[in-house]
């Protein structure tokens, strides 16, 4: 099939600028947000699934993270970082799972000495913390919460 | 914006080698 892609950002004034770009490009879309109704939701999924057209899907991080299975794509862009790797992951996870035939890429775009270099590093620390203590319910909690040292470092640096 | 210029060129590259 066709190499598809899906492009994630958590905020849907985002993706309409996004929808404006590809428009110009006249490059075929489908888009999944949370305003949308499940029967909407279930037809852009269907043809960015089938059309052999569709070639982009854009979602919302929240909407899209979860249970939707989107192998017809094999590359995946996000457009802004989320300080929790695993809520990313999840979303990666919508091309990357069984069924998946193709290599998946995955483009992260971020901008250089922005808050964003802060919430790489921290989605390392993240990382690791859940990697070296795998299954221990204290663990898992300060992973998944932000914590008031991790505010003051994403906002004044270490 | 940056990204969506970086994120279009990347879409189009790929669109090409298809």
């Amino acid at each position: 099939g066709p190499i598809k892609t899906i492009i994630f950002s958590q905020w849907t004034r985002m993706l309409d600028l996004f929808e404006y770009s590809l428009n110009q490009y006249c490059i075929q879309y489908r888009r999944l947000d949370g305003s949308m109704s499940l029967a909407a939701r279930d037809r852009a999924v269907r043809e960015f699934n089938t059309d052999p057209e569709v070639t982009v899907m854009l979602m919302s991080l929240k909407a899209g993270n979860l249970g939707l299975n989107m192998v017809a794509a094999c590359h995946v862009i996000l457009l802004d970082l989320w300080w929790n790797p695993t809520t990313e992951d999840q979303a990666i996870d919508r091309a990357h799972r069984i069924g998946q035939t193709r290599p998946v890429t995955v483009s992260r775009i971020t901008i250089k000495d922005t808050v964003e270099d802060r919430i790489l590093a921290l989605q390392e620390e993240k990382r690791k913390m859940v990697a070296s203590a795998f299954g221990e319910d204290r663990v898992g909690v300060s992973a998944t919460r932000l914590t008031a040292d991790d505010l003051r470092y994403l906002f004044l640096g270490s | 914006s940056s990204k969506i210029k970086a994120a279009l060129e990347i879409l189009l590259s790929h669109r090409e080698s298809n």
